[in-house]
Order: C-alpha cells, then sequence, then structure tokens
C-alpha cells in the first residue's frame, strides 16, 4: 500500500459518500444518471465476489463493504425513495451498448478462463466506461450542479491516483496487471474533458455549464 | 500466487 493507492481510495470513498449525502440532503437525484450508478453497483457486484474466496486484509474488506452498501443504497433512492426526481428523460444514454460490448471483450481478453475471473475483468472493462452516461446527460442537459461535479471530480481522481500507484509498484514491486492498467488510462482519458472544465470554471466559483 | 493481478486492490 502506498500513498498514491491510499489516497486513490480515499477519493473514490469521498465520491461514493458525496453523491449519497447530496441526494439525501436534498431529497433529489435531478442531474444524476441511474444507468451509471446501476453500472457501478454491477462493477462492485462482480469484482468483489471473492470477499468469500480470497481475504486480503480487514482494511480490503471493509472498503469493499462500503463500496458496495453505498452504491445500492445511491441505486435506491434513484429509483425507489426519490424516484420522483429521477430525470429519467435525460438519462438516455443505452447502457446495453456498454454491457454487451464489455461483457464479450471480458470473455476474450482475460487473464484466466474461469467464471470469478470473467466477471473481475468484466467489472474492470466496465468500471473504465460506466460513467458515460452520466457524462452524456451533463451534455446533454448543457449544465450540472456544483456538488455534482466535485462528486465527478473526486471519482475522476480516484483512478488517475491508481494510475501513480502502478507506475510505483512497477518500479518497487515488479507488479503490473495490464488490464487494469489499459482500463485505468482509458478511464482516466473520459474525464479529461471534464477535469478541463473543472478546473478552469467549477474552481473559479463558476457552475458548470456548457456553451449551447 | 500470480503476483501480476492487481487483485489486493480495490
Amino acid at each position: 500500500m502506498n500513498v498514491f493507492r491510499l489516497t486513490g481510495d480515499l477519493s473514490h470513498l469521498v465520491a461514493i459518500i458525496l453523491l449519497l449525502l447530496k441526494i439525501w440532503k436534498t431529497r433529489s437525484c435531478a442531474g444524476i444518471s441511474g444507468k451509471s450508478q446501476v453500472m457501478f453497483a454491477l462493477v462492485f457486484t462482480t469484482r468483489y465476489l471473492d470477499l468469500f474466496t480470497n481475504f486480503i486484509s480487514p482494511y480490503n474488506s471493509v472498503m469493499k463493504v462500503i463500496y458496495l452498501g453505498c452504491s445500492y443504497a445511491t441505486v435506491y433512492m434513484i429509483y425507489m425513495k426519490f424516484k420522483a426526481s429521477y430525470d429519467g428523460n435525460h438519462d438516455t444514454f443505452r447502457a446495453e451498448f456498454l454491457i454487451i460490448p464489455v461483457g464479450g471483450l471480458a470473455f476474450l481478453v482475460n487473464h484466466e478462463f474461469t467464471p470469478l475471473e470473467i466477471l473481475w475483468t468484466f467489472s474492470i472493462y466496465l468500471e473504465s466506461v460506466a460513467i458515460l452516461p452520466q457524462l452524456f446527460m451533463i451534455t446533454k442537459t448543457g449544465e450540472a450542479e456544483t456538488i455534482t461535479t466535485h462528486y465527478l471530480f473526486a471519482l475522476g481522481l480516484y483512478r488517475a491516483l491508481y494510475l501513480i500507484n502502478w507506475i510505483w509498484r512497477y518500479y518497487f514491486e515488479g507488479f503490473f496487471d495490464l488490464i487494469a492498467i489499459v482500463a485505468g488510462c482509458v478511464q482516466t482519458i473520459l474525464y479529461c474533458d471534464f477535469f478541463y472544465l473543472y478546473i478552469t470554471k467549477v474552481l473559479h466559483g463558476k457552475k458548470l455549464s456548457l456553451p449551447a | 500466487k500470480n503476483k501480476n493481478k492487481a487483485k489486493d486492490e480495490l
């Protein structure tokens, strides 16, 4: 465990909790893509199946349980508790266009052709693109609430920090997982345009709105 | 155990 990995995990945790608190406090999930959140729940579910088979550390297990719990709570709030505020009309990205190709790729390109391993690979690939419905929704409506942009920034930062962690681990431990690294690069690249807007607009006190 | 797998990560 190095500092980049730890801050990456914490940034991920901040993002997830920030989103949950925002929905809870405002009693609304307006501007949030339910499809992205369902995909994140699917990502955690398929990746953390090893919670029962492979014990790593108390830290690891606790974080997995928190990520899973928060992710399911978020989906519950969007589709059940605060369903009336869900902006389904603008959440029009076709999730099957991501899930099906990613599933196929996980079958073809993996470390080992076993059910758990294919599901783990699926989760890595799916995570890399799961934010697309959310970004698409912002492009469609042309704006995002500031708190939503903080959520997105923390979520994007997490994988960027993991990239530095992997460089670190390659040098100091001779460790590298090509599947995770390539998917992590794709994931981080998808946030670049958003990072630019966040730094130039939101950090200067302006709301994130796109030109019409 | 395969060293080149990110299974100890989140």
